[in-house]
């Protein structure tokens, strides 16, 4: 979807 | 092995109703703390993170960790069997290929026992670090379900801004504009309809209205729900399940041009 962010931006990998 | 029985065995099918939309199939990872779930959609949009701890369930043993790869389509079919006031218990072996769940009436003159095909699923886990958030609001989850649906039949996103006069859910769509302002509102006798804002700084941020009205699905498993917002973090939507036990959904916010 145009705009929408991505969670694995915000967060790390374990 | 692991062996975990639930008297408020509703919790379990409310769990699953309220992510099955969301994810399909997902690892249930067991160890001696409890039973935790995080998974992400496919569009890598939200996030569910969920902890049955070990106290909400009498007798809890589970040995050594345990993933239970379950998919989610077909442990609804197995719950639609549960009935209200049935205990559940969970059973499965160290590394199982299936999973025993067992429904008994309260009165103990039925038992309902069937096997779950489990799959090895490979999934990433996600760390996520503590937040102090910027506002906290804490309201009946019945308004912010009703909030969530009215809007979303005006527009596909919502912008929350919270500010000292209150939080504001905000929406643009084809036809026009809508807003819904709740304000700090304390009900001594009906506490469950008290709405809490706490404040450190004001944020404004946007949603998609599809995934938020997808939490709201969680919405049976308690009164309360509470929303955690930050600038540019992701939004926590919170439900209690029973003591600290929880649901917990993250949606990345809208990016702005």
């Amino acid at each position: 979807e145009a705009g929408q962010g991505n969670i694995m931006s915000f967060f790390s990998k374990k | 092995m692991l062996e975990a029985r639930l008297s408020q065995s509703m919790v379990l099918k409310k769990v699953v109703d309220a992510i099955k939309d969301l994810v399909q199939d997902c690892n249930f990872d067991c160890n001696d703390s409890g039973i935790a779930l995080q998974a992400m959609d496919n569009s890598h949009v939200a996030l569910v993170s969920m902890l049955l701890k070990a106290e909400s369930f009498e007798p809890y043993r589970c040995d050594r960790n345990i993933a239970l790869g379950v998919n989610l389509v077909s442990l609804t079919k197995v719950l639609r069997a549960l009935q209200n006031d049935d205990l559940v218990t969970l059973k499965a072996d160290d590394a199982p290929d299936s999973l025993n769940i067992t429904f008994e009436s309260s009165t103990a003159d039925r038992i309902s026992e069937y096997d779950l095909k489990l799959m090895d699923i490979d999934q990433e886990h996600l760390g996520i670090p503590d937040t102090e958030y910027a506002a906290t609001v804490t309201m009946p989850s019945t308004e912010f379900k009703r909030i969530c649906t009215d809007l979303q039949a005006m527009s596909e996103s919502v912008t929350i801004e919270a500010t000292k006069d209150g939080i504001k859910f905000s929406c643009a769509g084809d036809i026009g504009n809508g807003a819904v302002t709740l304000r700090n509102y304390q009900n001594v006798e009906k506490e469950h309809l008290n709405v809490d804002i706490e404040l450190t700084e004001p944020v404004s941020l946007t949603f998609s209205l599809k995934y938020l009205v997808n939490f709201c699905k969680a919405q049976p498993l308690s009164d309360r729900v509470k929303i955690c917002l930050s600038n540019e973090v992701p939004l926590l939507v919170e439900y209690l399940i029973t003591g600290t036990s929880y649901l917990r959904f993250y949606l990345a916010p809208k990016v702005r041009d």
